[in-house]
């Protein structure tokens, strides 16, 4: 149990880092924030907790509950994706999650999102913002068919259109 | 493997048979206005790996099913009176209150190889999981999707709307509690 | 203590319809939705719940948990719009609200507020989505001074410029 | 009345004094990017209208005061070690670590007549209040708020960032409870 539990902790601590500094790398800091790991309890990991630290470029604080909207959303998803590249899944749903990022963080977040997905790691993304969703391979369209009172949809490859 | 279609039959807001085909793509966005059914989509795919209707926003299972214009006048939404429920009841073949829904994924474990797996709500108001058409029981259905990477208990690759902040800010324990599913 | 209760809720419940109607009319449902509040205990009301149902247009759904995200957003507003009615502050601060609205829902919120906001009725509101803030008399923008690691602002009054 | 202007001293990421002011407009958006300060801004509105500090993300009062880059390798974050916690303080006048923090509301009740509203966070972390540079109690002090229709117990004209969709769900019993704060 300690050793399956350690093997999962150290993978994704040495993963988490990286993940965050490729969501969060920027002309001004062309180097990203940085994210770690840390054991409350070294002697018996499984029964005590797991601390998560991110602090984006150029700010001092370690604190989760400081950091802004925005700012907990990126933390989030490098989380989210450093644990799955221990245990990977064939895909990811993701509801809206770009709700409280500005158009940089989705920029950025869009870019990774077409830099990993692949035949084995697909992303299905819900969003409302144009800067994510028209970078995808295809679009499945929803809309509301009145008088029958239903949901219908539509599906478009957008890789047959001209970028 | 990758999922490559789905089929949602009266699932909430999803009257009659839909089919949605994801094609080859390996990113996919969901676009619509509000209260279009983007969200009951998310629902469908969570509901067909086998998550509990509690995460789904609803209380019971029949919550699920798609409910038509029922109308006001006739039986008022809120009536508990025996006779309306049995009204309702009798009106069995009115495509506004089908008595069941499935809900069936396509996923493709490799090249000419794809699985079929199918969840449905039974007029008792129980599930029913099959495997390509062949009955199977819950957790021989949860065992294959797990052969396949799906592990619903640790559900860390499903983001519901509104949900992806306190995944930053989960308390240590939640996170360790994380770590041990996956582990 | 019933009677001061009971004024503020009968103000309340006749003004509600009204404002969400105001807040859900479009081109296709030129009525707009229709909103209500219901008492649980007619006698002692103050000791019981009040129960709010909004149904937005051509919908048939009354429970509050059915709603979306953008539906209930919207029902929220109107919540609030119809309590300050009874109740004015004169002012209000909204911090993204509009985070869970499609481009439509933005538009209608965006003019509500041009349409209410006066002298005796303020807002203050931060927004990432230039549908909102661009219909706004003035801006303050808030960027991070790196060296200084502070933040700064800088005001703009839009009505000096062509809209 | 409205509020035509604000002034923060070390108030969170706000180093040093800012003035902000809102001109004559009536519909005023705060805009930046993730991260910069506009919900800081907002608790900075909060704070001098007198909302316990539990509601600004931050435990307690000097949680609110600007902490500039505090030198990891000189004082740790965390540490609890009462020289540093000494060493810390003895660099009163550093303005990365200043000791105290305000905020002033510029509120005008009518033409030509305009109140200043100030709360300040003292070395002993308490909070002092002022209007027009006079010092009041914390009652007195919410009693001229309440004249404006500033009721700060009901915060029904403060909507934080993320809370928006709960007041459509709240419970019965919580918009009862609304009800009677503003009856
Ligand atoms: N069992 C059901 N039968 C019919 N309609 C249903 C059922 N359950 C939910 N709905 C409808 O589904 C709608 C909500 O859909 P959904 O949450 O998917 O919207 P969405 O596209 O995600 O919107 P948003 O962008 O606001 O999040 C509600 O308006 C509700 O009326
Ligand atoms: N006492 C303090 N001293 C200095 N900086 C602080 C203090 N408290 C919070 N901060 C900083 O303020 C930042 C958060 O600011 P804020 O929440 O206002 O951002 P925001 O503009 O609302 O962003 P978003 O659009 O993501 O919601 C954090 O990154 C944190 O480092
Ligand atoms: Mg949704
Ligand atoms: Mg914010």
């Amino acid at each position: 149990r300690y050793n399956l539990f350690m093997e999962a902790f150290d993978f994704i601590s040495t993963k988490i880092d990286s993940t965050y500094k490729d969501l969060t790398k920027a002309e001004a800091s062309p180097l990203g924030g940085s994210a770690y790991l840390t054991l409350e309890d070294e002697e018996e990991p499984y029964n005590s907790g797991i601390k998560y630290h991110a602090m984006p470029p150029l700010k001092r604080f370690r604190d989760m509950e400081l950091l802004s909207g925005g700012e907990k959303t990126v933390a989030a998803l490098a989380l989210l994706f450093a644990i799955h590249s221990f245990q990977p899944s064939p895909f990811f749903v993701l509801d809206e999650v770009d709700a409280a990022l500005d158009n940089a963080n989705i920029q950025r977040v869009a870019n990774y999102i077409v830099k990993h997905s692949g035949p084995n790691f697909q992303f299905i993304v819900i969003s409302l913002k144009n800067g994510l969703f028209e970078k995808s391979d295809a679009l499945v369209g929803i809309y509301r068919e009145q008088v029958k009172n239903s949901s219908k949809t539509l599906s478009i490859d957008l890789r047959e259109y001209p970028r | 493997g990758r999922l490559v279609g789905l089929e949602l039959h009266n699932f909430k807001s999803y009257r009659g048979t839909a089919s949605i085909g994801f094609g080859s793509g390996n990113f996919i966005s969901i676009i619509g206005p509000n209260g279009s059914g983007k969200s009951n989509m998310m629902d469908a795919i969570s509901f067909v790996l086998g998550i509990r209707s509690s995460h789904l926003r609803s209380s019971k299972l029949k919550d699920l099913i798609y409910r038509g214009r029922i109308d006001d006048e006739k039986y008022p939404a809120d009536s508990s009176d025996l006779e309306d429920q049995l009204a309702i009841e009798d009106d069995e073949d009115d495509p506004n209150n089908p008595r069941t829904a499935y809900v069936e994924a396509i996923y493709e474990r490799g090249k000419d190889d794809s699985v079929r797996f199918r969840r449905t709500i039974t007029v008792q108001g129980t599930s029913e999981y099959k495997i390509n058409e062949e009955l199977v029981s819950a957790s021989e259905y949860s065992n294959v999707l797990k052969k396949e990477g799906i592990l619903i208990k640790a559900r860390n690759f499903l983001v519901f709307q509104g949900d992806v902040e306190q995944i930053a800010s989960q308390s240590p324990q939640d996170l360790t509690k994380l770590m041990e599913t996956i582990s």
